[in-house]
């Protein structure tokens, strides 16, 4: 069984929130956190990687108009890896791909689905780090702090629109929570996090789970 | 109160002719930044009146008829003419509108505010009869620290209203949302607070992940597994 909670934040595997502005790309924002993730447990270093190289050079996405993290994962892979943020730093609109393969400073060999079962991905996270997931962003346009656990035909896992980042788990006055990494800035949220309810599959937060893979 | 006075204090059914004026205003909002050709039109309207701070509160029911759309630019799949039933809620003070509430759905699976009685329980601001003083007034206040905070500026004076009606069907549709949760979680002004849905639907959302056609990834051997 995985530990009662995980913060992968006081573990320094976690950047710092940042902001897509006016424009459809947490799916990039997702995968980076993830990637800064994987390459801090494999080489201890934390660098704070690139979105903007996704957004202009991940041919198959669309850039401000959304995108997958399994493409992005591709994308990475084919590309040959990915720029820091400040080599290739984020301008929040599609511009050309000045991608440049000397510059980047990590890579990944692979990209997995992970499981359904949240008691897993928490198992999951906990030993491997920072998950890619995508929910239904419903009531996100007002959230300001707590745990939220809206009801289901309200937050239809069938509807999923925004990709962010799980960074940890447990619990708050024994209300299970995942704590998740959002692409919204520090003035949204707890601090540009959000608290959702744990083990319910709220907001199909279960449904899209994902990580790139490190040798 | 003198029963007349109390009369006024609750809602009562207004006459079509007074209905006209709120209800056009609600259209125009709704219709607000659509070409011409896709503008809702007015059908049939039916609504309640009630006293409220200098002004009347009008809770209005009524049908639009969305003209047919054959633009793929528009709407990705040819919709038909259709129609909407919708609830707005306008506030009429010394002959300024403001669109308080607006909630509209196809005809058919509209559910009546009527039988959203626990709705309308959460909604202090709008349901205390008779309204709070000035609550037009309260709400400019909230908007200019909403303006303030997160130093928005706007082009025109109409923009700013726009904005203001927005914003303060935001705080109804917040307060809806905080109603129907079931955690801890708190709701209410936000950054994103001037938006309307589609709004920020289109400009922070990724609606193509529920497709999610992306590339098939091998599945993680879960942790015990290793």
């Amino acid at each position: 069984a995985p530990p009662p909670e995980w913060d992968w934040r006081s573990k320094g595997a976690v950047t710092k929130v940042k902001d897509q502005g006016m424009c459809g790309s947490c799916w990039a924002f997702s995968v980076t956190g993830n990637v800064e993730g994987q390459w801090f447990l494999k080489e201890g270093t934390l660098l704070s990687l690139s979105e903007q190289e996704l957004l202009d050079c991940d041919k198959v996405d669309k850039a401000c108009l959304g995108g997958l993290p399994s493409n992005a994962y591709t994308a990475i892979m084919t590309l040959g890896g990915l720029e820091t943020e400040d080599d290739y730093s984020y301008q929040g609109h599609l511009q050309a791909c000045s991608f440049s393969a000397k510059k980047a400073r990590v890579y990944i060999n692979d990209s997995v689905e992970l499981s359904q079962n949240e008691q897993k991905l928490a198992a999951w996270l906990a030993k491997k780090g920072p998950i890619s997931v995508a929910i239904n962003a419903f009531g996100m346009q007002f959230y300001r702090h707590g745990i939220s656990h809206p009801l289901r035909p309200l937050c239809s896992p069938w509807l999923i629109d925004h990709a962010v980042l799980l960074v940890g788990y447990g619990n708050r006055s024994g209300i299970p929570f995942w704590a998740i990494k959002n692409s919204w800035g520090t003035d949204w949220g707890e601090e540009g996090y959000y608290y959702l309810h744990r083990g319910s599959g709220a907001c199909g937060v279960n449904t899209m789970a994902s990580s790139a893979v490190v040798n | 109160a003198p029963p007349r006075q109390a009369a006024d204090a609750q809602a009562r059914e207004a006459a079509y002719p007074e209905l006209l004026g709120p209800a056009r205003f609600a259209l125009e909002m709704y219709n607000r930044g659509r070409a011409a050709g896709r503008r809702a039109a007015l059908g049939a309207v039916r609504g309640r009146v009630r006293r409220a701070g200098h002004g009347s509160l009008f809770s209005l029911k009524a049908t639009l008829e969305e003209p047919p759309c054959n633009d793929p630019t528009v709407c990705q799949l040819p919709v038909s003419k259709k129609t909407l039933l919708c609830s707005f809620e306008v506030l009429d003070e010394l002959g300024k509108h403001m669109l308080l509430r607006r909630d509209c759905g196809p005809v058919d699976t509209k559910v009546t505010d009527d039988r959203n009685e626990t709705l309308s329980s959460v909604l202090p601001l709008l349901n205390k009869d008779p309204l709070p003083q000035d609550f037009s007034v309260k709400m400019a206040s909230v908007f200019k620290e909403f303006v303030t905070t997160y130093n928005r500026t706007y082009e025109t004076k109409e923009e700013a209203e726009w904005r203001m009606s927005v914003f303060s069907n935001n705080m109804v549709r917040a307060q809806k949302i905080q109603a129907l949760d079931r955690g801890t979680a708190q709701y209410g002004i936000t950054k994103f607070s001037d938006l309307t849905e589609e709004e920020f639907r289109t400009i922070y959302l990724n609606p193509l992940l529920r497709e999610n056609r992306g590339k098939k990834m091998r599945l993680a051997k879960s942790v015990s597994d290793h």
